[in-house]
């Protein structure tokens, strides 16, 4: 039986939140967040 | 985060961007229903209230910890973020959680190796004073959907983050659901104490059966067991991991005559969205014709009277293993869950057995592909497998392909085939969404980590050869045969090569008596699809062109209407058909303050013309009586 091809919706890159982001050169704090005044003031 | 000023509403107000895939608006949607099951939080499409989440299609996945004030708030499912974990992941930021290794006692769990992060990004591993974080005692929680993965930030391939308890390694990081600690502390945090759309769960563990009864009106009870010599040997929620414990309500149909009946009665429930699942697990140790029936008993509004309605007649049940069911419900008003057990003919030496009831307002999924003796499969040599034929509401067929060929890795695909509808259909198969869950069996649903995965068919995605993608099976799709020799043809399959690996299949209850339950729904979202929202003459781009908003107001159709949705902050809004006027709370006060005045002064002008006229008349009066008046006894 011939086996159809199958497709990675992700195009092969199995990538976490991090992952993406870091990829995508984004200097967000802790990865995924960002701040406000007094929250970046207490970090 | 500690402070009240960053906590939003339990109703939370959200816009989803035009620039959103398709994909990524079901599963925020699918996201939302996650948060609607387990906590008191909801959402609701954007009306003017003063603060909202838009959700846009940005560069990455981020958010911002906690409500902003800031009137609009953006949290950003770029490409790749749209799986319903990290949307979940996205959203508790918003709520005010930060991640869980940022929490003051995290040394206490978890070890940093600081010489295997990149360089510069060591801050992402700051940890916090609990002046500005609070646990809200909840202990720390390796498998929060919260928290980083074991290589994050790394400079290669090992570890940045090594837990204490070394079982833990390959849980943190884990995207599935919500752990319990999460919705333990999100529920502390808005002081939840209900749900939208969560019912009842109950695994019979308790004598008090969940407030169930028996009915008068039958032949027989069913009896609260623990084992059954025909079967089953366990009750389902513990599967014989607790012997002795564990129940179950069971049915014995070899004590009855044919046509016998036991009925079992939830206690009355309360509806609040009309839709209902109602799911259980359910053995069968009786005759191949006993069956079970599933009936709504609701009550009017007035209570004045009752109606019982047939909703499933569960037949030709499998024997000898416990079978997962689900049950769409559609009861609007108060009602009970009513199950009917009924002798049928033949031999029986058992009965029927329900354990693991769950009822909830959600929608059930569309099928349901049962693999049993799972470990055996993961050991075979060929270890890839196709689903049995399903057909989607619209009438699409397709299978889904099991790849355990790349383990660890557990690969999930979805393919259309060749069906009986293909002629009435529209291809490329336009907007159809997959949702593949493996379910976790954990006996109340409210605690189950099931892992879910979604994608939408494109209709213009092409393939190198210049195909659509999801064209139709018979033309771009290649012969196979089912094993009782008929042929057809499958298209090619998409899906994700790591759904989930071996260890998180292994861990939970994914694999329960050696049976794997995968959930598939297939729903077509084109309505999510406001770009071809269908009007007869303009679609919404064109009414909204020729519908300007000012001020950053954003255009949307009312009724077959554009208007403008104005922007709007804490203490000021801009108004007007097309948010041309801006208001604030200063405005206010100054309004106020001089009407204020106005009255006052008004007030102050009307007095003193009632003062000076009164004086006026008094003066007049005495002069005029003292003419004719004469004095006696005066000093009497």
């Amino acid at each position: 039986m011939p086996t159809p091809e199958i497709f990675d919706v992700d195009n092969g890159l199995d990538r976490d939140i991090f992952d993406i982001n870091e990829d995508l050169g984004l200097d967000l704090f802790e990865g995924d967040i960002i701040l406000d005044e007094i929250q970046e003031r207490n970090a | 985060i500690i402070g009240e000023r960053y906590r939003w509403p339990h109703t939370i107000p959200y816009v989803l961007d035009d620039s959103l895939e398709m994909n990524a608006r079901g599963v925020i949607l699918k996201a939302f229903e996650r948060y609607r099951l387990k906590s008191c939080i909801d959402f609701k499409p954007w009306s003017g209230e003063p603060n909202y989440i838009s959700v846009f299609k940005g560069n990455g996945c981020w958010s911002s910890v906690g409500k902003q004030l800031t009137g609009i708030q953006e949290l950003s499912i770029g490409e790749g973020c749209d799986k319903i974990a990290t949307v979940q992941h996205e959203f508790l930021h918003a709520l005010g959680f930060w991640h869980e290794q940022s929490r003051s006692d995290r040394n206490d769990y978890v070890s940093i190796i600081w010489n295997r992060i990149i360089s510069g990004k060591e801050r992402n591993f700051d940890f916090y004073d609990d002046q500005v974080i609070d646990s809200m005692n909840v202990p720390y929680d390796y498998s929060s959907v919260m928290h980083y993965g074991k290589t994050a930030f790394g400079n290669g391939s090992e570890p940045t983050i090594i837990t204490r308890v070394p079982d833990f390694m390959d849980v943190i990081g884990q995207r599935m659901d919500f752990s319990d600690s999460d919705v333990l502390k999100l529920n502390q945090l808005y002081n939840c104490s209900s749900s939208l759309s969560f019912m009842e769960s109950c695994d019979f563990e308790l004598g008090n059966v969940c407030g169930m009864i028996q009915s008068s009106a039958d032949s027989a009870d069913w009896q609260r067991l623990s084992e059954v010599s025909e079967g089953p040997e366990s009750d389902h929620s513990n599967m014989g991991r607790c012997r002795g414990s564990g129940f179950f309500m069971h049915f014995n149909s070899s004590s009855v005559n044919e046509g016998a009946t036991a009925i079992l009665e939830s206690r009355i429930l309360y509806p609040k969205r009309g839709f209902q699942c109602l799911q259980f697990f359910l053995y069968n140790s009786g005759s191949e014709d006993d069956q079970l029936n599933i009936y709504i008993r609701e009550y009017s509004t007035a209570h004045l009277s009752r109606t019982l309605t047939l909703v499933e007649q569960i037949k030709d049940i499998p024997s000898g293993s416990w079978q997962l069911y689900h049950i769409t419900l559609n009861a609007t008003n108060k009602f009970r869950v009513v199950f009917e057990g009924v002798r049928g003919a033949g031999a029986s030496l058992g009965g029927l057995s329900i354990d693991d009831i769950n009822l909830s307002e959600t929608r059930c999924p569309h099928h349901v592909w049962h693999i049993r003796n799972f470990t055996q499969l993961i050991g075979s040599p060929n270890g890839s497998f196709y689903s049995p034929p399903f057909y989607s509401s619209k009438g699409y067929a397709f299978q889904i392909y099991l790849n355990l060929d790349s383990l660890p890795k557990i690969g999930m695909y979805f393919h259309l085939i060749s069906g009986a509808n293909d002629d009435q259909l529209e291809w490329p198969c336009p907007w159809q969404q997959v949702t593949i869950t493996i379910l976790d069996q954990t006996p109340d649903i409210r605690q189950r980590m099931s892992k879910q995965q979604s994608l939408t068919t494109d209709p213009f995605l092409t393939i190198d050869n210049g195909n659509y993608f999801w064209d139709r099976p018979s033309k771009v799709g290649a012969q196979v045969i089912f094993p009782n020799g008929t042929q057809f043809q499958r298209g090619r399959g998409r899906g994700f090569p790591n759904f989930m690996s071996q260890e998180m299949l292994k861990s939970r209850d994914f694999i329960k008596g050696d049976d794997v339950y995968i959930l598939l729904t297939v729903e077509d979202i084109s309505h999510l699809n406001t770009q071809n929202d269908p009007l007869p003459t303009l679609n919404v781009n064109d009414l909204c062109a020729s519908f300007r908003c000012e001020n950053d107001g954003i255009c949307i159709l009312q009724n077959g209407k554009a208007e403008c949705r104005c922007r709007s902050g804490d203490d000021w809004w801009y108004m007007g058909e097309r948010c041309e006027k801006r208001g604030s709370t200063r405005d206010t006060i100054v309004i106020a303050t001089s009407s204020t005045a106005a009255v006052f002064a008004l007030m102050l002008i009307i007095t003193l013309v009632s003062v000076y006229c009164t004086r006026k008349k008094y003066r007049k009066e005495p002069s005029s009586r003292t003419v004719n008046t004469i004095m006696e006894n005066q000093y009497a």
